[in-house]
């Protein structure tokens, strides 16, 4: 999801 | 979030803050790269398509919104500022940044994480932001006598490669899931971009002197 491949990052 | 990561996006928004006061203060973008500004410019819009579909947190939210903001108004100033546009230096600022564009866009045609839409353009901006700096680090080089606020923002975007990459081994020893390795390997090559303007930085910063870069 978004936070394991770090797309909750900027 | 892990301190890594905040002090990664603090810098990152001080570097724009940086950016925005020169230009503000001294009415001048002298030393600044239009094409790597509007580099970033691209980067943001499309990274941050996901403001319409997703919704991580507030503090995501904001952020997104000033970097696209901020990114936007600089290149507006830039083109079309009376005063300031004057004081591009247009014919040093000569890199072809189309062709970073293009080659951007068709590697992440081949090498994303789903072939969608937004994952592809997601991919698109990690390669552009890589290589977003080239032009700014030509420009840099090709004038040699740079102001001191030019050489803090480029120092304080550094910075925030650097942050990051501790945020990404920090979350990859933590979580047990994490993996992200478009945006790791090209994060290194970006950040691996600045090592020489460290290098430089730092012996001007020992000597206690203006920097100077090797034409």
């Amino acid at each position: 999801d978004k936070q394991d491949s770090g797309k909750d990052e900027l | 979030m892990n301190i890594f990561r905040f002090a990664g996006d603090m810098t990152h928004l001080i570097s724009i803050l940086v950016l925005l006061l020169k230009i503000y203060a001294t009415k001048s973008c002298s030393g600044i790269s239009l094409k790597t500004q509007e580099l970033y410019a691209i980067v943001f819009v499309a990274r941050y398509l996901d403001l319409f579909t997703d919704f991580i947190s507030v503090y995501n939210t904001v952020m997104k919104l000033v970097f696209i903001g901020c990114s936007l108004a600089i290149v507006w100033c830039m083109r079309l500022h009376r005063v300031v546009r004057r004081t591009y230096n247009k014919d040093v600022d000569t890199f072809r940044h189309y062709f970073l564009v293009l080659g951007c866009f068709l590697l992440a045609l081949f090498v994303h994480e789903k072939f969608t839409f937004q994952e592809v353009l997601w991919a698109f901006s990690i390669y552009l932001e890589a290589v977003a700096i080239l032009p700014q680090l030509v420009l840099l080089q090709r004038s040699g006598n740079v102001d001191n606020l030019t050489v803090q923002y480029v120092f304080f975007l550094g910075a925030y490669r650097a942050f990051y990459i501790l945020n990404w081994i920090y979350r990859y020893l933590t979580e047990p899931h994490f993996g992200r390795w478009i945006a790791s390997v090209a994060g290194l090559v970006q950040t691996a971009l600045y090592a020489d303007f460290f290098y430089y930085y730092f012996i001007s910063w020992k000597n206690n002197a203006k920097l100077q870069l090797p034409a």
